[in-house]
């Protein structure tokens, strides 16, 4: 599981705490104010209150020890550059940012952040994508059991077909489509050779793919 | 294609009316402020300038006629659930609000709205999903032509096997799901035989799922 600095508890902070909780990863929660921490803090793995934008406060947080630094801070501009600047200064080592516009978004990239997050885009752009089209689902949250990710061929398929390997029946994976110089092929055939240089795109649920990953 | 009303173009009105515009559908864009509204009209195919809590500009929107109604005012609790409601009593056919938080969220859903969105509680999840797993990544968003959407199997498959109707090659679609009676069966076999009161959750591009639609 991750171990996971969340500064930033508004609302996107704290679901996002949540979350992560939710997931059985560790959490540490960090504001300015306490009242934003106070339901959470009994659920967190660590709480601290302060001003991130304080070069003291921020050090003290061993930031280069998380997995993954959030910067939750939409409404001030200044204090979100600040302190995803800071935090990979620091050694953190991936950084996500949440901005609040479009301008936003490109300073953070510019200055420290791995990833941004902008939810009213995101939301926004996931919501027209879905009523404009007839049925479509958003299906990884159908069934929360079921992921849909992207993997390597293991080393014994190299060579063979999808069908020789008999990936459905025999690993429990359904392959959707094949990543190859960032080229996506959809719906391979049963005749596709698995090569080394490519990445699968598969659907299965957890079980099956924690197996795959000890076949390794 | 669809023909949506948004109303209240922030920055999550915006983002909404740009996409649907991009995927081809028809967009009525309202709000109070012109200038929210300058860049987007001339790529809407109507806008219109008014308070949307005046009963006498709602009635001149014709909100009956479109397929979906937005109402995108988050920070205004009582405007945004006066307007809802008002949309469903003008017979809107779907009125979909934006919540800026739970609260909102659940007297949204009371008081018209068919659906609400929480941009900050959505992306927050989704991130939070996505980063705590390895290579978790959403897919739909990776190849824009690839589907995942929910159908119903055709008349001339009920009653055989997905082997025998060879979905994947004869009509280019993955099925990934089974949904009978609200379960989700994932990865079904071969040997499955279709049902009428079943729907399949399937992957595919968009051609091969317009061709199906048309051998209904
Ligand atoms: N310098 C800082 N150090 C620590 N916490 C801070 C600092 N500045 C702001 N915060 C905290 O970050 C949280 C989120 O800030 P803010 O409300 O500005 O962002 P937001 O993106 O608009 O929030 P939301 O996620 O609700 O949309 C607040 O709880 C605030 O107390
Ligand atoms: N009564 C009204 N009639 C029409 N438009 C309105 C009305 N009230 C607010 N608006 C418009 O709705 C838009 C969004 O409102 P507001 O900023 O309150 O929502 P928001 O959800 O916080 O926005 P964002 O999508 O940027 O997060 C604004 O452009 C505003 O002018």
């Amino acid at each position: 599981k991750k171990s996971v600095l969340i500064i930033g508890i508004g609302r996107f902070g704290k679901y996002l705490a949540l979350k992560f909780i939710e997931l059985g990863n560790e959490v540490m929660i960090v504001d300015k104010s306490e009242d934003t921490m106070t339901d959470l803090i009994p659920l967190a793995a660590n709480a601290q209150i302060g001003d991130c934008t304080n070069l003291e406060v921020l050090n003290s947080l061993g930031a280069s020890n998380f997995d993954i630094c959030f910067v939750c801070i939409g409404s001030n501009f200044q204090t979100s550059i600040e302190i995803t600047s800071q935090l990979k200064d620091l050694g953190a080592k991936y950084v996500v940012a949440k901005a609040d516009r479009e301008l936003h978004e490109k300073f953070l990239l510019r200055n420290g952040a791995d990833e941004v997050i902008f939810p009213e885009k995101e939301s926004a752009n996931k919501a027209a994508v879905r009523l404009s089209s007839q049925n479509i689902i958003d299906f990884i949250e159908l069934s929360p059991e079921y992921y849909i990710l992207e993997t390597n061929p293991l080393e014994q398929w190299i060579g063979k077909t999808i069908a020789e390997v008999d990936v459905r029946d025999k690993y429990g994976i359904n392959i959707l489509a094949i990543k190859r110089d960032n080229q996506i092929h959809q719906l391979p055939s049963a005749k596709h050779v698995f090569r080394k240089d490519e990445q699968l795109i598969v659907a299965t649920n957890k079980t099956d793919f924690d197996s795959l990953l000890n076949k390794k």
